[in-house]
C-alpha cells in the first residue's frame, strides 16, 4: 500500500461519510442523484463477489464491507426513509441509468483479462463505475445551485479517482509486471468526467463564492 | 500480474 492508494481510499471513504452525514443528520438528499447511488451499489455488489473467497487483508475486507453497506443504506434512505425521501428531487433525476449497464456488460464480456463469471462481473463493475457519476453530473447541471455538502461529496469522489491514477503510476514504476490496461483506461475516463466540475469547484473556492455551474 | 494482484485495490 502506497500513500496515493491510501489517500484515494480515504477520500473515497470521506465522500461516503459526507453523504451519509448529509442524509442522516440533515435528513435531506436534495441534489443527490438516486440513479448514481443505485449504480454505485451495483458496482460494489458485482466487484466484491470475491469478498469471502479471496482474502487480501483485514483492511481490504473491512473497506469492502463499508462500501457495500454504505451504498445500499444510501439507496435505502433515499427510496424508503419517511423524511429523507421527500427531499429527493425526482423530477431533476431523470437519467435512464439502467441503460448504461448494457454497454458495460457487453464490453465486459468481450474485453476482460479472463473469461470467468467472477472476472467478467469484476470488469463490468470497473466499466460501470467509470460512468456511474453521469446521472449525478446531469442533475448538477440542471439544479445549478449546489449546497456545500453535495459539492464536497462530488469533490471527494473526484479526488479519490485522481489519487488512484497517481497510485497506478507509482505502482507501475515500483512493481514488476504491473500493467492493467482495463482499469487504467476506465479509471482515466472516469476521472476526466470530473474535470469540468473540478474547474468550477476551484473557481468558487478561489473567489470565495458559492459553487454554481453555468447553464 | 496475477489475479490476486489485479484485485487488491478497492
Amino acid at each position: 500500500m502506497n500513500i496515493f492508494r491510501l489517500a484515494g481510499d480515504m477520500t473515497h471513504l470521506a465522500s461516503v461519510l459526507v453523504l451519509l452525514l448529509k442524509i442522516h443528520t440533515i435528513k435531506s438528499c436534495a441534489g443527490i442523484s438516486l440513479k448514481t447511488q443505485e449504480l454505485f451499489a451495483i458496482v460494489f455488489l458485482t466487484r466484491y463477489l470475491d469478498l469471502f473467497t479471496n482474502f487480501i487483508s483485514i483492511y481490504n475486507t473491512i473497506m469492502k464491507l463499508i462500501f457495500l453497506g454504505s451504498s445500499f443504506s444510501i439507496v435505502w434512505y433515499i427510496r424508503r426513509h419517511r423524511v429523507v425521501r421527500r427531499s429527493y428531487d425526482k423530477d431533476q433525476d431523470t437519467f435512464r441509468h439502467f441503460f448504461l449497464m448494457w454497454p458495460c456488460l457487453i464490453l465486459a464480456i468481450f474485453i476482460n483479462e479472463k473469461f470467468t463469471l467472477k472476472e467478467v462481473m469484476w470488469t463490468f463493475s470497473i466499466y460501470l463505475e467509470a460512468i456511474a457519476i453521469l446521472p449525478q453530473l446531469v442533475m448538477l447541471q440542471r439544479t445549478r445551485n449546489i449546497d456545500n455538502l453535495t459539492g464536497q461529496y462530488i469533490f471527494l469522489l473526484g479526488a479519490y479517482r485522481a489519487f488512484y491514477i497517481l497510485n497506478w503510476i507509482y505502482r507501475y514504476f515500483t512493481e514488476e509486471h504491473y500493467v492493467h490496461w482495463i482499469t487504467w483506461v476506465a479509471g482515466v475516463i472516469q476521472t476526466l468526467l470530473y474535470g469540468d466540475f473540478f474547474y468550477y469547484y476551484f473557481q468558487s473556492w478561489k473567489n470565495n463564492v458559492k459553487l454554481e455551474l453555468p447553464a | 500480474g496475477t489475479e490476486a494482484e489485479a484485485h487488491d485495490e478497492l
